[in-house]
């Protein structure tokens, strides 16, 4: 199903990007 | 660049999870800058501490000059916190306009003020607190919040 595989990249897509974001130094957003 | 008003909603959705105790369902509740200090006294209480908490609910009076007074010293301690805590200065340009925000509950400016929020709780020592719940809340809220991180990362670069 094309539909469950668009909602699984954007799961995955955000996933990605909010455990970048945890991995990152303290202290600056860039 | 992403359009404020646009991020106005879910960064509104965004805030509800802090469970602060003054109405944040509306543009409008937001407009006193109360339920704002309350999470930002969350986001880092050592910074927006009690004082400071204090000096903003000062006057709860409805009157919408007041409320572009509290939201002046909102703002005013966000760049602050910006600049020398998390070492990531804001431009002029990207500042909200306030007089809209107390007067109007203008969406697009309330939209620029909690992206500065957001960039606070994202980048602070309790940051990973603040990431893992905004990872629970609905997929197209995620979107917006990620876009609203993604230009902040990329704009006002020292």
């Amino acid at each position: 199903d094309p539909n469950m595989k668009a909602g699984a990249t954007s799961e995955g897509v955000l996933a990605n990007f909010f455990n970048s974001l945890l991995s990152k130094k303290t202290g600056s957003p860039g | 660049s992403v359009d404020k008003a646009e991020l106005c909603g879910p960064l509104l959705t965004w805030l509800q999870t802090f469970q602060v105790p003054t109405p944040c369902a509306s543009p409008q509740d937001l407009s006193s800058g109360l339920a704002i200090a309350h999470v930002l006294h969350q986001i880092d209480p050592a910074w927006f501490n009690e004082a400071w908490l204090r000096d903003i609910l000062e006057d709860p009076d409805p009157n919408w000059r007041l409320k572009i007074s509290n939201l002046k010293s909102i703002l005013e301690s966000v760049v602050e916190y910006s600049q020398d805590v998390l070492g990531h200065p804001v431009s002029e340009q990207h500042l909200p306009n306030v007089n809209l925000i107390g007067e109007f509950s203008d969406p697009a400016e309330l939209g620029r003020l909690l992206q500065l929020v957001l960039g606070c709780a994202i980048s602070c020592e309790k940051k990973q607190e603040h990431i893992q719940r905004i990872m629970t809340l609905e997929e197209s809220v995620q979107h917006v919040v990620m876009e609203a991180i993604q230009e902040l990362m990329t704009r006002d670069t020292p």
